[in-house]
């Protein structure tokens, strides 16, 4: 049990490296999440982080995050991202760059869409594992509900809410660029 | 585990008996809140909610700020509990069965989704912070349900005030003759009630939206409810439908029927 202790953990691991993507679109970008499954020491540190690159005009899709709150910064380009807190108000509706910070609170919802340049950022989470649930995709909230709940829900068609669910496919978290029926 | 939001002030002298003292009207039923602001409710870092469901009524998806337990007081119904990770595995066999014999589906054949829970008079649901649930009255009489919410657990890292993130309709408070009562107090706190509610949608733009789930603006704009006078607790009109293990049959024994035809 030696290589368990403290003195002889691993202490860095490079989130940066495209291959290590854990999220990856060919159009879209790509995102590397670091928690304490794959660095173990961050158990101890109750953090987490992650990396990201959106493509051109490309989205990340809204999200929140269940258990932590998110610290983004931006590495490199730039971004239009949009914050909703609870009761649907919109706190942040603006423009990130390189070199700005900006705070998302837990359960507050976030989607960035990338500028012309791209997009690059880091995140810090406050919890080891976070959780982030996604509003869109293949994981979404949506996609795993009942057609009859969403048509209900929205008062929509039943041709519009499997829309809703399936249009993105097998995408998550990273969205391409134009695509809307 | 609750050092997290620091030692809350217990300074009490009389415990009383509390009643909901606020209520938000819906088309298909009442959400009735106790005031987590009362200085019991402070001290134990709690903020509990009741649920009164009328038959065919939906309480539309929402998720908090804070792990929850919930108990069935009254009546029966399905619920759907979003667990983040976990694919749409709810799809049925009897479906499956249906499609290789060719014969047309009346739910939609591509519809799956995560598995709902029947519940009635009884049942204590759990669910963790920020995990979406819905709930709908499948039964007779109204489903009233209690929820109480810890919100000075280390799952919640905002402050103890409990937050609601609707994913669907929109809500404007209503005021009440007990609200009344308790609304001039809460204004000399400098307290805002009557704040319209809206679903997260409703916080991004709508080309933001369309373009992310691939849909036209026109449903994009639905996705808002920005004209939804509902509220959060709906009516299915025939009853909502959904694939799930009929009803009677015990889940596991389902299951084990099914075993050998998986």
């Amino acid at each position: 049990g030696v290589e368990e202790t403290i003195c002889s953990m691993r202490l860095k691991q490079n989130i940066a490296n495209p291959t290590r993507a854990d999220i990856y679109s060919e159009k879209g970008g790509r995102i590397t999440t670091l928690n304490s499954q794959k660095l173990p020491i961050l158990n101890f540190l109750q953090m987490s982080a992650e990396r990201g690159v959106l493509y051109q005009n490309a989205l990340h899709a809204p999200h929140w995050h269940s258990n932590a709150h998110s610290v983004i910064y931006v590495t490199r380009g730039s971004c239009r991202c949009q914050i909703v807190g609870n009761q649907g108000r919109q706190v942040f509706d603006g423009q990130l760059n390189q070199g700005q910070m900006l705070v998302v609170p837990q359960n507050f919802a976030v989607v960035k869409q990338a500028g012309n340049e791209g997009f690059e950022w880091v995140s810090f989470k406050t919890n080891d594992n976070a959780m982030a649930i996604p509003l869109v995709g293949k994981t979404s909230v949506l996609r795993a509900m009942p057609v009859d709940v969403l048509m209900n829900a929205y008062q929509i068609s039943r041709e519009e809410a499997q829309r809703l669910k399936y249009n993105r496919q097998e995408e998550t978290m990273v969205l391409t660029p134009g695509s809307r029926s | 585990s609750r050092h997290y939001q620091g030692q809350s002030q217990c300074r009490i002298e009389n415990i009383n008996a509390q009643e909901p003292n606020r209520r938000v009207e819906s088309e298909a039923g009442v959400v009735e809140f106790w005031d987590q602001n009362n200085e019991q409710f402070e001290c134990a870092g709690v903020a509990p909610t009741r649920y009164i469901i009328q038959p065919n009524g939906l309480l539309l998806p929402f998720f908090v700020n804070a792990p929850r337990l919930v108990y069935i007081v009254q009546g029966r119904g399905m619920s759907g509990a979003l667990i983040p990770g976990c694919p749409e595995t709810f799809h049925s066999i009897r479906q499956s069965a249906q499609l290789r014999a060719g014969r047309s589906q009346q739910q939609g054949a591509r519809d799956q989704h995560q598995k709902i829970r029947s519940i009635r008079q009884g049942d204590i649901l759990a669910l963790p912070a920020g995990v979406t649930h819905w709930l709908y009255n499948e039964g007779e009489t109204p489903l009233v349900a209690v929820s109480l919410h810890d919100t000075s657990s280390n799952a919640n890292q905002l402050d103890r005030n409990l937050r609601r993130f609707q994913l669907a309709g929109s809500q404007q408070t209503q005021t009440t003759s007990y609200q009344q009562r308790q609304q001039q107090r809460q204004q000399v706190r400098g307290q805002q009630q009557d704040i319209p509610e809206n679903n997260i949608f409703n916080g991004f733009n709508v080309e933001t939206l369309a373009e992310a789930f691939g849909v036209s603006t026109e449903t994009a704009r639905k996705l808002q409810g920005q004209n939804d006078q509902r509220g959060n607790i709906v009516f299915v009109e025939g009853g909502l439908r959904a694939i799930r293990p009929q009803q009677g049959e015990d889940e596991e024994e389902r299951e084990q029927r099914y075993r050998t035809a998986n």
